[in-house]
């Protein structure tokens, strides 16, 4: 099963 | 001048502990009105880690001016191996700093033992993190949920978490076989922190990495229970409370296939 990533979930401030 | 003082050096001890295997370089961020808070994402970008220790979680706390405190956790790890837990614990730094200074003493006070710690220019990806609505929220012993993850690693790399309206399902399948650990809502009259808490608006099905949540269960020597707040296709909060403050980890899911 593939991880996602938090980065497609939240912006780079 | 930063000047914070811990009753005593546990509780610093216990967060560094918890969370060095997932960040290795750290900038800890210090204001007169937050605090000491953290924000760090581990190099595969799959958790991150956000600390909070507001001015009442210290027993003195004096910040004149912002300052980011760039660490290697590694090494601040190894410096407060040096003091007891039941020493206090003050961090002292400069304006402008190069060096943290980190002080302990016993409280018998015929001790004091400092040791001053390389700081480190950081740079550091920070997310924005909204508070999020969430399907559901689950509280639970951290001990019991630490077995549960420690428990299931051994048989899949991933777990599987399902919730219903007052029940968890732990799953797991690997090469070896599968395994479930069912927990369900009930209230401990005794002892509160026994309860188990299921807030549930929708039911979820989510899974993570074993490995990632195997490192958010060191923390549960910092709180004696644990947040647990999930929806589905979207990173997961796990919240530690401390006196004053909270580390919290945001991880990300597995792709449903």
């Amino acid at each position: 099963m593939p991880q996602q990533l938090l980065t497609s979930f939240f912006r780079s401030q | 001048m930063l000047e914070g003082k811990f009753e005593s050096a546990s509780l610093m001890k216990r967060l560094v502990e918890a969370i060095k295997d997932s960040v290795k370089l750290c900038n800890f961020n210090c204001s007169q009105t937050k605090g000491i808070t953290l924000q760090a994402i581990d190099d595969s970008r799959v958790l991150l880690i956000s600390l909070k220790l507001d001015p009442g979680c210290f027993e003195g706390f004096r910040c004149d001016k912002n300052l980011v405190l760039g660490l290697d956790l590694e090494s601040l790890s190894k410096v407060l191996k040096q003091g007891n837990n039941e020493d206090y614990l003050t961090l002292i730094a400069e304006d402008a700093p190069d060096n943290l200074l980190v002080v302990f003493e016993d409280p018998k006070k015929d001790r004091i033992s400092e040791f001053s710690l390389k700081l480190m220019d950081i740079d550091s990806d920070v997310l924005s993190i909204e508070d999020m609505d969430h399907d559901c929220s689950i509280t639970l012993p951290s001990s019991d949920f630490a077995k549960v993850a420690r428990d299931m690693r051994t048989l899949s790399e991933s777990l599987q978490i399902l919730v219903t309206k007052d029940s968890v399902k732990f799953m797991a399948s690997g090469p070896i076989g599968t395994g479930s650990v069912i927990i369900k809502a009930h209230t401990d009259l005794k002892d509160g922190k026994e309860s188990i808490k299921i807030d549930l608006n929708k039911s979820v099905n989510v899974t993570f990495g074993a490995k990632y949540l195997n490192d958010i269960v060191k923390a549960s020597t910092l709180a004696e229970t644990v947040t647990i707040k999930l929806t589905n296709k979207i990173p997961a909060l796990f919240e530690f409370k401390l006196q004053g403050g909270y580390l919290r980890y945001y991880l990300a899911p597995k792709f449903d296939e």
